[in-house]
């Protein structure tokens, strides 16, 4: 009787094949297996179970996983596709795929729009909006008055909601972002391209040929 | 200090929650 050990890698739930990952973003199928690195050692911060809690994605950000943050909340839940509390490799890579320097100005201004309609109405309101500038007040050192913050959300609605309904919907961010494309600037990740420099062990890990 | 935008969102988009390469931090 012998006693085998299979070397065969053991994935995480919701590991889906770099091939198809590959094929779906704007990732090659080595930047997918860099991302399986990176992966692995964020799922496993915290919680060893192979998925990224939101707390681990807190860590991640802040070195602190009870820091709370109203836009680290709307970025996990936005890669959370699944909306069941936790981030597999598959939503991990996809929701990444938008911040890739080769994805369409389209995906990040969607994104955008998404994470800034905090209650999912289709439509960023002024009480969104003023509540974003006052979390953003709180996690930093900035002290505006009151009225200062009013003045900014008032300019702001005055530039971005063209049809003066009191609300920004999709169309109406698309061309405030095209007039103002700073806005989307941290929908860019450089470091994506650099992806498998930052993690070159994915060769030893990889299980597709170069070619592909 | 640098002056405060008066435009919301560039204002917002500053945010350390909104930056992602912290992610990739060794």
């Amino acid at each position: 009787m012998g006693c085998f050990s299979s070397k065969k890698t053991k994935y995480t739930p919701g590991y889906e094949e770099p091939t198809v990952l590959a094929s779906e973003t704007s990732f090659s199928v080595s930047e997918v297996e860099a991302l399986y690195e990176l992966f692995k050692k964020l799922s496993r911060s915290i919680i060893d179970d192979g998925l990224i809690h939101k707390e681990e994605f807190q860590f991640a950000l802040f070195r602190n996983r009870n820091k709370k943050n109203l836009f680290v909340d709307r970025i996990f839940d936005l890669f959370d596709i699944k909306r069941n509390g936790v981030v597999d490799f598959g939503e991990f890579v996809r929701s990444l795929s938008i911040f890739h320097p080769d994805a369409p100005v389209s995906e990040k201004i969607a994104f955008a729009f998404k994470l800034y309609d905090l209650r999912q109405t289709g439509f960023i309101e002024r009480d969104e909006l003023k509540e974003m500038v006052v979390a953003l007040l709180h996690e930093s050192d900035l002290i505006l008055s009151e009225d200062y913050v009013e003045t900014i959300v008032d300019k702001t609605y005055t530039d971005a909601d063209t049809k003066g309904d009191g609300r920004i919907d999709q169309e109406e961010w698309k061309e405030f972002v095209l007039k103002n494309p700073s806005l989307i600037k941290n929908m860019t990740l450089p470091y994506l391209k650099d992806i498998t420099l930052a993690f070159p062990s994915f060769v030893l890990n990889s299980e597709v040929p170069d070619s592909e | 200090a640098a002056p405060v935008p008066m435009n919301a969102f560039e204002l917002i988009s500053k945010s350390q929650g909104l930056n992602l390469s912290s992610l990739f931090e060794k």
